[in-house]
């Protein structure tokens, strides 16, 4: 399984964005406040993030773009994967998995595949995405996303802590 | 359980170790508690440039990341996830070791992807796609300024 | 005491406009009981780039950096101390911002010492005096790389 | 009056470093773990930082230098000034004042100042000290010095904190 494409719908300073995520090694820059770390924070929002804080913001609807003194309905971030190994037990090649967090307060997960050219989606429970993400090593405690300013943290954590990354492996 | 986590345990120590020498110095990982190593925690020793064994906290900043990003390697090599994120990692490190830092995730991205942000161009110019961000009038666009050739 | 404190508050805040708005933005100090300062503490609005007049804890990381500086710049214009120590204050800095800065660095030099310590090139530049720092057998040495004229 | 020069004795990773300080804009560079940083630990040692963990340092003992296993007798690390303009007290074109710290737990400061060739030098209390660089607007909670990592601390400090920086200018 690889991660294919990233969608950012309203959230927050992306209105609607599309990003393919080839194999290999992928660079992304730009001027300091253009967003770069608001896609960090878009992942971290699918991988079941519980925290605003730890998203950069106060509370959920501070995700949702807010643009010309007005905030949209909803923000939805979308991680499509490809599949072709099924390591997602989805039958089928493309597999997204999206969370969508409306003003009025809902913060949904759903899971999207495709029939032939149709695009079929299911509202799933957070605990089966957890449980996905978990299954690829993904999410959680892991070490496979590290936030600006963060990086010292795997050295400043208790040993205990550090135990545990490893128990994560087993 | 116990046998499981010290198979783990071994290869990710040997890993570290090769990791920590191909960035010059010498590192390895310790358990608190070998016996029961579920009673205890894990145990970072390095010495950086080959200077004396010491702890972490007196390391200096650019020390710790390596230190922290050899250690993400070691686990990578031994269960690559399917993706990792890394935002500027490599702010608080010299020119050599942005450079070094670029050349291992370029190692490592034969088996994970990696989605780096950077300033650095020691590391930007080591990536296989790279794409801009900037804003315009307070709403965010990305451009792809190189993409690998089979993107097109 | 009241009086004393409001004259400077008042310099302070022009000069963080000021400075502000060459770094491409809106930035101002607010008093949060204006009529007894002592009450109460020292707001700073700021929208980098001319975007909507945001909290600080929204910003990016090199947006809160160059807020920082403006504010420690607005201070330094009014009473310069004689010298001023920055270690790596440009870290999350992009390549134009960390230019801009040292520029403002070589500006306020004329009123203070600056002694900064820095991996980026567009700092690095800026300099009068560069001094090197290396290590050998565990021991830090430092040689001059650059001298201002008159050190000859 | 201006900072003319910086002695570093046993001091961290500096055996015995003289860095002479010209008026303008100075930069420091070198690898990452070289010292560039234990030269900033030097000057908060002697503007009268009171813990040694603000020195990056478990305890004050630390902060001598450690060279082939052993551990010097004392650090020393010595400010000079030129005085010229008499703003520190002391009738000298040429002042220093220096901080020791001996392996037996002493831990005191020095003035130091010429008559002729001759250098003079004696003790003083801590609080003549503080008294000397507070009137140069030196240390302090003042923003003169900003530490490796710590350049975001004037935005996350709390309002109150932020006025108190005034109020150190009033
Ligand atoms: N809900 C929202 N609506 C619109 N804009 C938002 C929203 N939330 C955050 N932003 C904007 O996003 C910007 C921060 O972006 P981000 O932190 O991704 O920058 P960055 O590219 O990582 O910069 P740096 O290089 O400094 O780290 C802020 O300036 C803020 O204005
Ligand atoms: N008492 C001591 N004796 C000898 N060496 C010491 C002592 N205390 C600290 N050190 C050494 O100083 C080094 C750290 O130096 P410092 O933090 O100044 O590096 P730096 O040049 O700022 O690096 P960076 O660019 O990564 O920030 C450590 O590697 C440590 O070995
Ligand atoms: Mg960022
Ligand atoms: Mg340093």
């Amino acid at each position: 399984v690889s991660l294919s494409e990233i969608h950012l719908k309203n959230f927050k300073s992306f209105k609607d964005t599309k990003l393919k995520i080839p194999l290999g090694f992928t660079a992304i820059v730009g001027p300091n406040g253009s967003g770069k770390s608001n896609i960090v924070d878009g992942i971290c929002f699918v991988l079941g993030k519980t925290s605003p804080r730890s998203l950069r913001a106060d509370r959920f609807k501070d995700l949702i773009t807010y643009y010309r003194g007005k905030r949209a309905e909803y923000a939805e971030v979308t991680l499509f994967f490809d599949n072709r190994d099924r390591r997602i037990p989805v039958d089928g090649d493309r597999v997204g998995i999206s969370r969508k967090v409306k003003l009025k307060g809902e913060n949904n997960y759903y899971l999207i595949w495709y029939q032939g050219e149709v695009e079929r989606r299911r509202k799933i429970r957070k605990s089966e995405v957890i449980d996905i993400f978990s299954r690829l090593s993904l999410g959680g405690e892991r070490l496979n996303i590290i936030l600006q300013g963060d990086v010292t943290k795997i050295v400043e954590m208790s040993p205990k802590e550090r135990r545990k990354l490893l128990d994560e492996i087993s | 359980k116990k046998e499981v986590f010290m198979e783990i345990f071994k290869k990710v120590s040997k890993n570290f170790q090769e990791i920590y020498r191909s960035i010059g110095g010498r590192g390895r990982l310790r358990l608190e508690n070998p016996e029961d190593p579920f009673q205890g925690g894990l145990l970072i020793d390095a010495s950086p440039q080959n200077k004396k064994l010491q702890s972490l906290d007196m390391m200096s900043g650019g020390e710790k990341s390596l230190t922290a990003l050899a250690f993400l390697f070691a686990i990578q090599r031994l269960t690559p996830a399917p993706f990792y994120v890394l935002d500027e990692v490599d702010a608080t490190l010299d020119a050599k070791n942005a450079s070094l830092i670029g050349d291992m995730i370029k190692n490592a991205s034969r088996d994970s992807q990696f989605i780096v942000i950077s300033h650095r161009e020691q590391m930007i110019s080591k990536a296989d796609t790279l794409y801009g961000v900037y804003m315009e009038n307070g709403i965010s666009k990305v451009v792809g300024i190189k993409l690998d050739s089979e993107e097109g």
